[in-house]
C-alpha cells in the first residue's frame, strides 16, 4: 500500500458517499445515470466476489463489501426509493455496447491459467467494464449541457481515484516491478475519458461557477 | 518479483 492508491481508495470511497448524500438529501436522482450505477454493479460484483475465497487483508476485504453493498443501496435508491425522479428519456446509452465488447476483450485478454479461468475473466472483464462505465453519465451530462455542483464533486471524486491510481503504478514499478498491464491500460484509458470533465471543473466548479457545457 | 494474479489492488 501507498499513498497514492491510498488516497485513490479514499476518493472512490468519498464518490459514493457524494453520490448518496446527493440522492438522500435533495430526494432525486436527477441527472444520474441509472445505466452507469448498473455498471457499476456489475463491476464490483464481478471482481470482488473474490472476497469469498481470496484474502489479501482485512482493508481490502472490507473494501470489496463497500464497494458492492454501497452500489447495489444506490441502485436500490435510483430504481426504487426515488423511482419517479428517475428520467429514462435522457439516459439513452446502449450499454450492449459496452458490455460485449469488455466481455469479448476479457476472453482474450487475460491472466487465466490452467488453475484460474473463470475468475481471472471475470477480473479482467470488470477492469474492461469499469474503465467504460462512466460513458453512460457522461452522455447524460452532454446532453443535459449542465449538472449540479454536487455532482460535479461526485465525478471529480470518481475520476480522481484512478487517476490517483496512475502514480501507484509508477511507483509500484520503481519499488516492487510489480507491471499490471490490463489494469494500467485500462486505468489510463478511463482516466482519459474524464479529461474534459476535469478541465471544465478546475475552469468552472473550483472557481464557483455553474458546470454548463460550451454550447 | 510479485506477480500480476495476486490482484491486491481494488
Amino acid at each position: 500500500m501507498n499513498i497514492f492508491r491510498f488516497l485513490g481508495d479514499l476518493s472512490h470511497l468519498t464518490s459514493i458517499l457524494i453520490l448518496i448524500h446527493k440522492i438522500q438529501t435533495s430526494r432525486s436522482c436527477r441527472g444520474i445515470s441509472y445505466k452507469t450505477q448498473l455498471l457499476y454493479v456489475i463491476v464490483f460484483v464481478s471482481r470482488y466476489l473474490d472476497l469469498v475465497w481470496t484474502y489479501v487483508s482485512l482493508y481490502n476485504s472490507l473494501m470489496k463489501l463497500f464497494f458492492i453493498s454501497s452500489s447495489s443501496y444506490i441502485l436500490y435508491l435510483i430504481k426504487i426509493r426515488f423511482r419517479p425522479t428517475l428520467d429514462p428519456s435522457i439516459d439513452t446509452f446502449s450499454l450492449p455496447y459496452l458490455i460485449i465488447p469488455a466481455a469479448i476483450l476479457s476472453l482474450i485478454f487475460n491472466y487465466a491459467d490452467e488453475k484460474a479461468w473463470l475468475s481471472e475473466v471475470l477480473w479482467s472483464f470488470s477492469i474492461y467494464l469499469e474503465s467504460v462505465a462512466i460513458l453512460p453519465q457522461l452522455f447524460l451530462l452532454q446532453r443535459t449541457g449542465e449538472a449540479e455542483t454536487i455532482t460535479t464533486h461526485y465525478l471529480f471524486a470518481l475520476g480522481a481515484y484512478r487517476a490517483l491510481y496512475i502514480p501507484n503504478w509508477i511507483y509500484r514499478y520503481a519499488t516492487e516491478s510489480f507491471v499490471d498491464p490490463i489494469a494500467i491500460i485500462s486505468g489510463l484509458i478511463q482516466t482519459a475519458l474524464y479529461a474534459d470533465f476535469f478541465y471544465i471543473y478546475f475552469t468552472k466548479v473550483i472557481r464557483g461557477q455553474k458546470f454548463e457545457l460550451p454550447a | 518479483e510479485k506477480n500480476h494474479h495476486s490482484h491486491d489492488e481494488l
